[in-house]
């Protein structure tokens, strides 16, 4: 049985450059699954959260680009092509549902955009890296075994070049996607090879029933110079389930005092 | 006082937007930035029972009682703040990222964090050129009183300024800047750190990127009615 609640998908995560993969979503997926093992096999252990050269840096392919002038000898994304930063990443999880059950697969950010497979079913991430992704994979998934994630990650549109005199932002181009602008290099830090390429937030899997809270909001209001206040709280509730549902929507407010002690 | 439940039935396949009955609270305890008093907290759990079903999901948060408020001064042409109806003194450090290959793990934000509160800053500020931060970095500002300053990703030595000059309409695609906002918004909204949205460092967003963003940020009406302090 699983509970319901979130699952981090944070470990057991391995990476391999786009271009040295001559298989395609689907087949690693389903029936030709990476392996690390094989000596030849282009698959590294990956950082997830992370970003493509936080993944190289783990495994000692780049030197570490914040130790002296380390960073000038890592190529340059406007001089290796989109492709070279351009990654797979793969994993593995369980999740055996009960009846009525759903389950989404959450990216809280990546960079820039990515094509996502499960199991052989493709999902596409559009663009954006402030941005939450939230796919419904509940149909997709096994029921009893592991479920293959295969992530392709495109770094962003306009990566641009630095000009040899650096300067804020490079040569500007970064400026066009919606993106963090620093990495082109700043007046404070040198340009970021990978432009921070890869899923650099969290990702979970989150288990709930037929009905799921979606985005409280809660807002405070006062009187009385502050001696009386109210909470007040919206949320959307989304039914799942083919059939109208009746529930009991309950909301508690409590205080954590001093020493493990809660007020109810 | 501080619970409610109610019961509701919903159609099948369809979302709907519930707001419960205000709350009241008699003379809760104040969230204030560091240094001005203690940083209060009320955990805020929401639960949905499904019946024949039981428990469907489940939902919490830190919640802080603050009103922030901040007008620019005409003499100064400076910012000035108010929280809970006291003027602050802000001590402001700049922050645009934990670390450049996006190293930002819990406990690397908790140092960094309360290392701004033990040097007695009160805000922090995130570079519109950087990231908006993570909820992470917003739960240890929570928790360490660090009011945050919280900008937009739009620079001008990117979007408008340099040699060439660059493009001073903002990033090409202005729906998709909006789509990522106000996800942003609604990712940070209930953190009581949160003090002040920004459009962009040393710029003001294209004009229909920067209307919009005024209007979803901007009170609901329903609370401007609600009288005050």
């Amino acid at each position: 049985m699983v509970e319901i609640g979130k699952k981090k998908l944070d470990s057991g995560w391995i990476a391999a450059r786009s271009t040295e993969v001559d298989l395609n979503g689907v087949q690693l997926t389903t029936t030709h699954p990476p392996s690390t093992t094989d000596l030849s096999s282009p698959w590294i252990e990956a950082v997830v959260p992370g970003t493509v050269l936080g993944t190289l840096l783990k495994n000692k392919l780049v030197p570490d680009p914040f130790y002296g002038l380390n960073n000038e000898t890592i190529i340059d994304i406007a001089d290796s092509g989109r492709e070279y930063y351009t990654f797979w990443f793969f994993t593995t999880f369980q999740c055996a549902l009960l009846e009525h059950q759903h389950v989404d697969l959450n990216f809280r950010a990546l960079n820039y955009s990515a094509e996502v497979y499960v199991n052989g079913h493709i999902r596409i991430l559009p663009k954006g890296m402030f941005r939450r992704h939230s796919l419904d994979v509940t149909d997709i998934l096994h029921p009893d075994g592991q479920n293959l994630l295969a992530v392709l990650v495109n770094p962003p549109d306009h990566p641009g070049k630095i000009p040899p005199q650096g300067g804020q932002g490079g040569d500007h181009e970064i400026g066009k996607d919606v993106a963090a602008q620093y990495v082109e290099g700043w007046d404070w830090m040198t340009p970021i090879r990978d432009r921070n390429t890869g899923i650099w937030d969290e990702v979970t899997i989150f288990v709930t029933g037929p009905v799921k809270i979606v985005e409280p909001h809660l807002v405070s209001t006062f009187y009385d110079n502050y001696e009386r206040a109210y909470l007040h709280c919206t949320t959307e509730l989304e039914n799942r389930s083919a059939w109208a549902v009746d529930c009991s929507l309950n909301i508690q407010v409590t205080a954590d005092l001093e020493g493990n002690f809660c007020l109810v | 006082e501080h619970l409610h439940t109610q019961e509701l039935s919903i159609p099948p396949g369809s979302c709907i937007q519930y707001t419960f009955p205000p709350l009241f609270f008699y003379r809760p305890n104040l969230w204030w930035p560091n240094g001005m008093g203690k940083q209060s907290l009320y955990t805020v759990v929401i639960t949905v029972d499904v019946k024949d079903y039981g428990e469907s999901d489940s939902w919490s948060h830190l919640f802080g009682f603050r009103k922030i408020e901040s007008t620019i001064d005409e003499a100064t042409g400076g910012r000035l703040f108010k929280v809970n109806g006291e003027p602050i003194f802000v001590r402001g450090g700049n922050w645009i990222l934990s670390d450049g290959l996006l190293r930002l793990s819990d406990k690397r934000y908790s140092t960094d964090i309360k290392f701004h509160a033990d040097m007695n800053l009160n805000m922090i500020r995130c570079w519109g050129g950087g990231l908006a931060e993570r909820p992470e970095f917003y739960h240890y500002c929570d928790i360490y009183g660090l009011l945050v300053w919280q900008e937009f990703w739009i620079t001008g030595d990117v979007d408008g300024r340099g040699d060439p000059i660059s493009n001073p309409n903002g990033p090409l695609d202005h729906d998709l800047f909006l789509v990522c906002a106000m996800d942003t918004i609604k990712l940070l909204r209930n953190h009581p750190s949160l003090a002040l949205w920004v459009g962009g460092n040393e710029q003001i967003p294209p004009d229909d990127i920067n209307i919009a963003l005024k209007n979803n940020l901007k009170l609901h009406p329903y609370f401007e009615s609600m009288g005050g302090v």
